[in-house]
C-alpha cells in the first residue's frame, strides 16, 4: 500500500451524494455508497454518517467531461472516477458516462469503485498489490468481494485497527470448543508423518491436518494439548481435507472433494460448503495440494503430474496454458500430500512423511547437507 | 482495444505520472529520448505486476487499456504513487 500523506483527523466523517447517477435509482445508490464506505469502517473506528444538505467532509458527484476541477472524464472506459486526499478535501467524482451496475456482471461496479475512491478520500494512493482493492485498475465485478490484507495494513496505518472488534479475527474470541483427544494419540504423526494438509492461519499459527484431527506446530515440534478434533475447532469443516491456505484477505481456505470452506479464524465464513467449480473455475477437484505464492498473490494448486496457477484478479483466473507438468518445479515430486510457503520465504513441499524445500530464487529443490527430501518427524513434528 | 501506438502511449504513461506531463497534449510537440519512454514503461510495467521488457508489448498496451482510477495527484495530474513503503 501507499500512503499519500494526508489524513481526517476527526473519526466521524460527513458524506453527501451531491449529484446522482443518471441510470439508477437514488435509493439503491445510496445503499451502495454507504456499503462502500462500511468497508473502511469495518476496519477501523471510523465512522460515515449521509447527510443530504449543508457542509459535508466528502462529497460526491456524478458527472461528464469537464465539471469544473480541469480533469474531465473521458467518457466511457478508461478513467472510472477520481476522488481527492484528505488534504484536498477528500471529494469523489464519478464518470456518469459509464454504466453504472449494482451486483451485475454487466457495466461497472459501482460499490467496488466507490469503495476504492473512498479510499482515496480517506488518504491512501494506489497500491502495487494487484489483489488489492487500492491498485488503479478496475478488474471487474466480484460477487464477493473483499478487501485485500494490503488494503487492510493501509488504513490501520492511517487510522489505526477498530477498538471494538477485528475483523481478522486476530484478538477475536472464538465461541468453538477445542477439545483434544486423548493424549498418546499424537504418536501417530510420529509413527507415520504423513499429512493431509499444512497451513499458516493470519495469525501465524501453523497446522498440520491429518485424518479428522489436527496439530499446533511450533518451532519445537507439536504444541501441548494436541492433536484435536477438526469439526470441533472448525466447525461445519469434515476431517480428511485435500488442501488448505490462507490468502492475503487473513481467510482461510479448506478444500476437499469438489468443495471448499472459507474460515476466518476458526469461524466459517459464510455458506459453505462451496463448489470448487463455482469458486475456483478452473481448478480440478480432489486436488492434493495448495499454496500462495506470497510475492504475487497466485495460489498453485497441485494435483498429480500437475499444477495450476490460480489469480482471482484476472478473468479467467486459470489461464489456458495450465495445467503446467509438475516437473517444471525442479526436484519436487509428484503426488504432493501438502505445500506451504513459510514465513522465510520458503516454499516446503510434503509428501509421505517427507518434506522438500524449494528455493524461489533457484527454482529448484535446495541442495543441502541433510539433502532433501528429510523426514517430516523429526524436522516439523519433533519427533524423536 | 489495447493502446495501438508509441503516441497513444506516451499520453498514457504522462496522464498517469510516469513521464513529463507537457506529453499529454501531443500538438505540444514534445520529442522525448527512446530511453526515457523505456524507463517509463519499464515503471509502469514494474507498477502493474508485467513482465518487465521495457517495450509497448501486447500485455503492457492491454493492461494501458483497461478501465482504472484516474486519481488526481497534488501538482494537478492523475498519477500512481510509486513510492517504496
Amino acid at each position: 500500500y501507499a500512503l499519500q500523506g494526508s489524513r481526517w483527523r476527526v473519526k466521524e466523517l460527513s458524506y453527501k451524494i451531491a449529484k446522482y447517477p443518471k441510470n439508477l435509482d437514488h435509493g439503491k445508490v445510496d445503499v451502495e455508497l454507504a456499503k462502500a464506505f462500511q468497508v473502511w469502517a469495518d476496519q477501523t473506528d471510523l465512522t460515515f454518517v449521509r447527510k443530504t444538505k449543508g457542509q459535508v467532509h466528502i462529497e460526491i458527484r456524478f458527472e461528464k467531461g469537464e465539471h469544473g476541477d480541469g480533469d474531465p472524464f473521458d467518457g466511457p472506459g478508461g478513467t472510472l472516477a477520481h476522488a481527492y486526499f484528505p488534504v484536498y478535501g477528500g471529494d469523489a467524482h464519478f464518470d456518469d458516462a459509464e454504466n453504472w451496475s449494482i451486483g451485475s456482471y454487466r457495466g461497472t461496479n459501482l460499490f467496488q469503485v466507490a469503495a476504492h475512491e473512498f479510499g482515496h478520500s480517506l488518504g491512501l494512493s494506489h497500491s502495487d498489490v494487484k489483489t488489492a482493492l487500492m491498485a488503479p485498475f478496475y478488474r471487474g465485478y466480484e460477487p464477493h468481494f473483499q478487501l485485500d490484507v494490503d488494503d487492510i495494513q493501509g488504513i490501520q496505518a492511517l487510522y489505526g485497527k477498530k477498538a471494538s472488534k477485528t475483523p481478522m479475527s486476530t484478538g477475536v474470541k472464538t465461541t468453538t470448543t477445542e477439545s483434544s483427544v486423548p493424549s498418546g494419540e499424537d504418536a501417530e504423526l510420529c509413527n507415520d508423518a504423513s499429512v493431509d494438509t499444512v497451513f499458516r492461519s493470519a495469525e501465524g499459527v501453523t497446522y498440520a491436518f491429518k485424518g479428522d484431527h489436527y496439530w499446533k506446530l511450533t518451532d519445537d515440534g507439536i504444541a501441548a494439548g494436541y492433536p484435536k478434533t477438526i469439526s470441533r475447532s472448525w466447525q461445519g469443516l469434515p476431517g480428511h481435507i485435500d488442501a488448505a491456505f490462507t490468502y492475503r484477505n487473513g481467510k482461510t481456505y479448506f478444500f476437499k472433494g469438489s468443495q471448499y470452506w472459507r474460515y476466518v479464524g476458526k469461524k466459517v465464513d459464510g455458506d459453505y460448503p462451496k463448489q470448487i467449480s463455482d469458486g475456483f473455475t478452473g481448478i480440478p477437484d480432489n486436488v492434493d495440494a495448495a499454496v500462495v505464492w506470497s510475492g504475487n498473490g497466485k495460489i498453485y494448486f497441485f494435483k498429480g503430474s500437475k499444477f495450476w496457477r490460480f489469480d482471482p484478479s484476472q478473468k479467467p483466473p486459470v489461464k489456458s496454458t495450465y495445467p503446467k507438468p509438475l516437473s517444471n518445479w525442479e526436484g519436487i515430486p509428484d503426488n504432493l500430500d501438502a505445500a506451504l510457503q513459510y514465513t522465510n520465504g520458503y516454499t516446503y513441499f510434503f509428501k509421505r512423511g517427507q518434506y522438500y524445500r524449494f528455493n524461489d530464487r533457484t527454482f529448484s529443490v535446495d541442495t543441502a547437507d541433510p539433502a532433501f527430501p528429510r523426514p517430516a518427524g523429526y524436522w516439523w513434528f519433533g519427533c524423536k | 482495444a489495447p493502446v495501438q501506438s508509441d503516441t497513444q502511449a506516451m499520453i498514457y504513461l504522462s496522464q498517469f505520472g510516469y513521464l513529463n506531463p507537457k506529453v499529454r497534449n501531443p500538438s505540444s510537440g514534445t520529442i522525448i529520448a527512446a530511453d526515457t519512454m523505456k524507463k517509463a514503461i519499464i515503471e509502469f510495467q514494474a507498477f502493474a505486476g508485467l513482465n518487465i521488457t521495457g517495450e509497448l508489448d501486447r500485455e503492457t498496451a492491454e493492461t494501458m487499456s483497461l478501465p482504472r482510477c484516474g486519481v488526481r495527484d497534488k501538482v494537478g495530474y492523475a498519477s500512481d504513487s510509486r513510492s517504496k513503503r
